[in-house]
């Protein structure tokens, strides 16, 4: 089974935009950090 | 040597007989626990191969992966007769197969077997091992309190699931996701043509001379207005900062923890179930069987949170085709389909009102069936 997930998140303004924590083939647990960004 | 020699054995052993020599033939096959027919030695010698076979290709996958080598779609037989199999209906009879109550003494070495084949950590099971009646009831177990920290950051999307990060990226102009090298599928088709994805990201500043940009914006943001009167004060807001369309697939082994969470605080809107296939969705498969995600059987939810558009797509796979939504106990996916057509209409719900999900709430499970 799988999850996908498509969201909308900043990306004009590099002092907010969003970046994902994670790689391809990396594993991950529930409640760990997909993706960060910063409050403008 | 020795098998070679008992098939010899085996095989003169009918011409022995043609020539008369019955009572001699059968003193030396009768009784003998090595004898082996010819046949189920092929047979043996055959699937050994194939698998010897798979093994290697496999390897070979995983070594030009890690050499930077990215895997490309490989249509094979194997896929084509996968197409030909009920794999709904062995599915259902699968979950009905787990579903059965097991005598509570055997319940801790049959969980324990599980565990041991599909590499489940047994120290985070909530509850005893007896306790959980089938197969079905301890795949879709809860962890123990503690066991999956939830981070706390604000600024943070969290994994809603347990797996493997298949793909991470931006959606760009064509809005595709890539299944595999050279290729791709795309959102609308993954989430439905009715899907609230905003395909035109609204304009940064106000500006006369991008009409037609403008007139595309309101199109889709129409769609979205008419799903949430929350939304309509969103033209009258202060400009925001463009906002991107990113997405992410994670894929579940068996034994992974099958919960699924809400990755951030939401509202759910619609959601739309996709009576589908149940293809596996192992790396193999991924590489032979072009639209997996947009064939298999799914249910998608979709809604806003701070930032703007979310959707969550559950996609099922072989004897894991029946998707529980806690927010939705009444929802039931993989039943006997009534024709024999497959309907391409999703189903879809409105939710009025709102479901408003928590970062971490228990979103639904992926179920055996």
């Amino acid at each position: 089974s799988t999850v996908v997930l498509v969201f909308q998140a900043p990306t004009t303004s590099p002092s907010s935009e969003f970046s994902f924590c994670v790689e391809k083939g990396d594993k991950i647990q529930m409640g760990e950090a997909l993706g960060r960004w910063h409050q403008q | 040597f020795f098998f070679l020699r008992k098939l010899r054995t085996a095989t003169t052993q009918p011409q022995a007989s043609l020539n008369g020599d019955r009572n001699s033939s059968g003193s030396k096959g009768k009784g003998n626990p090595f004898l082996v027919p010819g046949a189920t030695v092929a047979t043996i010698a055959m699937l050994g191969a194939l698998h010897a076979r798979r093994m290697y290709s496999d390897k070979k996958i995983e070594e030009a992966r890690e050499s930077g080598i990215e895997p490309e779609l490989q249509p094979d037989v194997k896929a084509k007769f996968l197409n030909m199999l009920p794999l709904r209906s062995i599915s259902r009879f699968w979950g009905h197969l787990c579903g059965k109550e097991l005598p509570v003494w055997v319940r801790p070495y049959a969980h324990r077997a599980w565990a041991r084949a599909f590499h489940s950590n047994l120290e985070e099971v909530g509850l005893p091992l007896k306790e959980y009646a089938s197969l079905k009831d301890f795949a879709i177990r809860r962890l123990k309190d503690g066991a999956r920290p939830i981070n706390s950051d604000p600024h943070t999307l969290m994994s809603p699931v347990d797996g493997t990060v298949l793909r991470v990226g931006e959606l760009k102009e064509g809005v595709m996701i890539e299944q595999v090298k050279g290729f791709s599928y795309s959102v609308s088709s993954l989430l439905g043509a009715r899907s609230l994805l905003p395909l035109m990201a609204p304009p940064a500043h106000e500006d006369t001379s991008c009409q037609q940009e403008n007139k595309l914006s309101s199109k889709s943001w129409w769609r979205i207005s008419l799903a949430s009167p929350k939304l309509r004060e969103e033209p009258s807001s202060p400009p925001s900062p463009m906002k991107g369309l990113f997405y992410c697939v994670i894929y579940l082994t068996p034994g992974n923890y099958h919960r699924i969470h809400s990755p951030v605080d939401w509202n759910v809107l619609v959601r739309r179930h996709f009576s589908g296939r149940l293809y596996p969705l192992h790396s193999r498969a991924i590489r032979t069987i072009k639209n997996l995600y947009v064939e298999n059987e799914r249910v998608v939810l979709e809604g806003r949170w701070q930032e703007g558009y979310m959707a969550m797509a559950a996609v099922g796979a072989t004897n894991i085709g029946s998707i529980e939504l806690f927010i939705e106990p009444g929802l039931r996916t993989n039943l006997p389909r009534k024709k024999l057509v497959q309907s391409e209409a999703p189903q879809e719900r409105v939710y009025e009102p709102q479901v408003m999900l928590k970062k971490g709430d228990e979103v639904g499970a992926f179920n055996m069936g």
